[in-house]
């Protein structure tokens, strides 16, 4: 516990740096978040812990509740760029969206961009035949660009209203890859001017401080619109979204709560902060 | 190496000549930040503080002419007691066939690093089997398959609509047959709050009796760490861990969580996406990672 000597009480504020520190919000936005509460609070509210818990919510609130327009439709098709390091739920997350948008009635057709990883391809037609949706995949070890660009020819073709783009999971670590990224994202744009209409980013919640720096990179490298934080089933807060929202200003626009197909909700910063603080 | 990276972070503090309690609790409260911010659970951060804090302030310190050195040596000395002198090697010399059950959180690599275990026991001159027992994940068995074909490990030809107990038995009375003598069993993702799933791996442990049960996780993983080694712990048993992705640049807190809480060995390391990103895990080197 730091330097509220005069102001919040010790106690409290260690109990509330572990509160924040174990939601992975991150010691130094944990420390930064309590250092202002001195400025919002008199001294009397200061020193009382109901108060100060509401205003610390109320604070994250804040900082997460990012306006965000539902995803416009009207693209001919709209090209919804999916990435993310390895394993966070990139796959499972578009065969959701995509399950969603067809039972809206809405014609929805997949780009299986991840041409390395192992059953990728047959992982994605699965999640295309549950959500009764295209998929459009290339031969054996294609070049993700080609298929990419296959896929939102046949979208434009058929008059799909969404064309969601799988891509291989990669580090942000590895420069090759993010530039595959960013050719990727030229590509789309060839395909049909304007595309990308939104870059997703997928993050785990169970991930640590190192998800501010998948942000931070990956926005640099492709400019990323929105974010989806998966695997909020399961005991972590995700709270290094509160970091990335303040540092970053990027929305939040879907949280993954399960591996079924029906597991996704739109983010909603009551329940998220609720969560946190329980 | 660690003393280097710890005075580093002391660098203020050397400033001042000898050490007083003042600076101790400077120096400490650098510390105690870094390893946070490496994603270090917090109690492990506030047990590792305390017992540094511990010693610092004591006889150790004060009747001593290097203060500073012996707070590194102190430092470093409670951090190899956590993390291992040095790194751990898997003892094969069971009687064969020795049986290994790969498990974890979704997504931590379980299935990459089946493959990549099965190859470097293959170059060890063992005779791998390893065997899909995810059949909930799409394309899994696929994946595993596929995985072992790249390898040239043979893979139990698990078919879809089997369940993971079955599928154990099956696999070890093939092994039995075929003579393979490693038995990697590939489970699926779960989380340890997952009742249904952890009773499912408990069933799959019983009828492998495996000689190893590695947690595979994530280098990335931040303060669930705990959560997640302490209910695999408490319910399933941990005899190792295998921590992936250290390609990345996530400073790996979690390893320090995981071993504090569990006491397991972290036998491998994840370092990369292909069959031969493999290698044994050095306590030291993640020690100094973490510190940043
Ligand atoms: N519990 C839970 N599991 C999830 C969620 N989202 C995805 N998963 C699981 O996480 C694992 C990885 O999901 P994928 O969709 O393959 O992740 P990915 O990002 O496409 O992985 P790569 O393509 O290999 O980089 C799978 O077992 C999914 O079922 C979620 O919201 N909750
Ligand atoms: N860069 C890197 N990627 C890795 C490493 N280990 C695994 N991966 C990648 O992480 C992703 C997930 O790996 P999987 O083996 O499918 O993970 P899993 O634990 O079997 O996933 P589930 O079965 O869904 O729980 C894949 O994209 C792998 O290529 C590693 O050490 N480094
Ligand atoms: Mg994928
Ligand atoms: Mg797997």
């Amino acid at each position: 516990a730091v330097i509220f000597g005069r102001g919040l009480d010790e106690g409290l504020v260690d109990e509330l740096e572990a509160l924040l520190v174990t939601s992975d919000i991150g010691i130094r936005t944990a420390e930064k978040l309590l250092e202002g509460l001195k400025q919002d609070l008199s001294k009397q509210e200061l020193k009382d812990p109901a108060a100060v818990k509401k205003r610390l919510e109320e604070k994250i609130r804040g900082i997460v509740a990012q306006k965000v327009a539902p995803l416009a439709l009207d693209k001919g098709p709209t090209v919804l760029m999916v990435i993310g390091v390895n394993g966070v739920g990139k796959t499972t997350t578009i065969g959701k969206l995509a399950a969603r948008y067809t039972q809206e009635g809405k014609k929805v057709v997949l780009a299986a961009g991840d041409t390395f990883r192992a059953a990728a391809v047959q992982q994605l037609e699965i999640w295309g035949e549950r959500a009764g949706c295209v998929v459009v995949k290339g031969p054996n070890e294609a070049d993700p660009a080609s298929v990419i660009f296959e896929a939102i020819q046949k979208a434009k073709a058929e008059k799909a209203d969404l064309c969601i783009c799988d891509t291989a999971g990669r580090l942000h670590t590895k420069v090759n890859l993010m530039e595959e990224l960013k050719k990727l994202k030229r590509v789309m744009n060839k395909a049909h001017e304007g595309a990308p209409h939104e870059v997703l980013l997928v993050l785990d919640a169970t991930t640590g401080q190192n998800a501010i720096t998948q942000a931070r990179q990956f926005k640099e490298a492709v400019e990323v619109s929105s974010l989806a934080l998966t695997k909020l089933d399961g005991t972590a807060k995700g709270g290094v979204v509160v970091a990335i929202c303040d540092e970053l200003g990027l929305p939040v626009r879907y949280i993954g709560i399960g591996e079924k197909v029906d597991d996704l909700r739109d983010f909603n910063a009551d329940e998220f902060v609720g969560a946190l603080f329980e | 190496n660690l003393e280097d990276k710890l005075s580093e972070i002391l660098k203020k503090v050397r400033g001042h000549g000898t050490l007083s309690e003042d600076n101790i609790k400077e120096a400490l409260r650098d510390v105690r930040l870094s390893l946070l911010e490496a994603d270090v659970h917090f109690t492990v951060v506030k047990d590792f503080i305390n017992a540094v804090k511990e010693r610092a302030v004591g006889q150790e310190v004060k009747a001593s002419l290097t203060p500073t050195q012996d707070f590194i040596r102190i430092v470093s000395e409670e951090l190899t007691k956590i993390m291992g002198g040095r790194a751990a090697e898997l003892d094969l010399k069971k009687k064969p066939p020795v049986i290994i059950l790969m498990m974890g959180l979704q997504g931590s690599g379980k299935t990459t690093t089946t493959g990549k275990l099965a190859l470097r026991l293959k170059g060890q001159g063992k005779k791998p089997l390893v065997v899909p027992a995810d059949v909930q994940r799409p394309a899994a068995i696929d994946q595993l398959k596929t995985v072992a074909g790249q390898v040239g490990v043979d893979c139990y030809d698990t078919k879809p609509g089997m369940k993971a107990p079955d599928i154990a038995k099956l696999a070890l009375a093939q092994a039995d047959r075929q003579g393979q003598d490693v038995v990697l069993v590939d489970t699926a993702g779960r989380l340890a709050i997952d009742l249904e799933l952890m009773e499912e791996l408990r069933e799959v442990k019983g009828i492998l009796n495996p000689h190893y049960t590695l947690l595979v996780v994530d280098a990335m993983t931040g303060q669930d760490a705990v959560n997640v080694a302490t209910e695999f712990k408490n319910q399933i048993g941990i005899d190792g861990v295998v921590m992936t992705k250290l390609d990345g640049d996530a400073r790996g807190g979690a390893a320090l969580s995981v071993r504090a809480v569990t006491g397991a060995p972290i036998y491998f390391a994840g370092i990369g996406e292909k069959m031969e990103a493999l290698e044994v895990f050095y306590p030291d080197r993640i020690a100094q990672r973490i510190l940043g």
